[in-house]
């Protein structure tokens, strides 16, 4: 574990917690893409089928139940609390969403480091979450300008990404063989999803003005 | 066992 690493888990810990609190407290999901909650709530679904098969810290395994719990329970109040559903944008939220599960799922098949089922369900885990963000990116843009409580979510969760790529020149330097080119340019192309949105966000940090995305 | 050390991570 790094000192990015670590960051970089805290902040995207805060991303889902910052979600999930302004849910739970104003009782309303304005603004925010329940197809990417949706998706995300598959990436972990995928990611950490491992949690019954392999042990690394009590850390690693606590870390999953917590994004395990808090992804499906976003999509649980999103989708039928009784306040909150009322709140969901559906006619915005309108990205077709399982256009992108299916490519990554082909990729996967084709692209992996070993292919096992748990592997290949990883593999697609990487692809998912490198795209999961493009609804909520794309309903930002509908929306035009959002509320801080959803920019401050696609921030942390641009920060966390940001700090993993991070953590991965780290392990490069510090840890013989550690090459993941699977996962190296999913976080990438992950990564630079977010660079435009950082853009217009610390633009309307600078002129202290509401954010307003480009059409 | 290389590979292994990327399923650490989250």
């Amino acid at each position: 574990m790094n000192i990015f690493r670590l960051a970089g888990d805290m902040t995207h810990l805060a991303s889902v917690l910052v979600l999930l609190l302004k849910i739970h407290t104003i009782k309303s999901c304005a603004g925010v893409s329940l197809k990417t909650q949706e998706l995300y709530a598959i990436v972990f679904a995928t990611r950490y089928l491992d949690i019954f098969t392999s042990f690394y810290s009590i850390y690693n395994t606590l870390m999953k139940l917590v994004f395990l719990g808090s992804s499906f329970s976003i999509v649980l109040y999103m989708k039928y609390h009784k306040t909150v559903h009322r709140s969901y944008d559906r006619e915005q939220d309108t990205f077709r969403h399982w256009f992108l599960v299916l490519p990554c799922l082909l990729l996967a098949l084709l692209i992996h480091e070993k292919f096992t089922f748990l592997e290949v369900l990883w593999t697609f885990s990487l692809y998912l979450e490198a795209v999961a963000i493009l609804p909520q990116l794309v309903l930002l843009q509908r929306t035009r300008n959002i509320d801080n409580l959803t920019g401050q979510y696609v921030f942390l969760l641009g920060g966390y990404r940001g700090l993993y790529i991070l953590n991965w020149i780290y392990r490069y330097f510090t840890e013989p063989h550690f090459v993941h080119w699977i996962t190296w340019i999913s976080g990438l192309v992950q990564t630079l999803l977010y660079a435009d949105f950082f853009f217009y966000y610390s633009q309307s940090w600078k002129n202290n003005k509401k954010l307003q995305l480009p059409a | 066992e290389h590979e292994e050390n990327i399923k650490d991570e989250l």
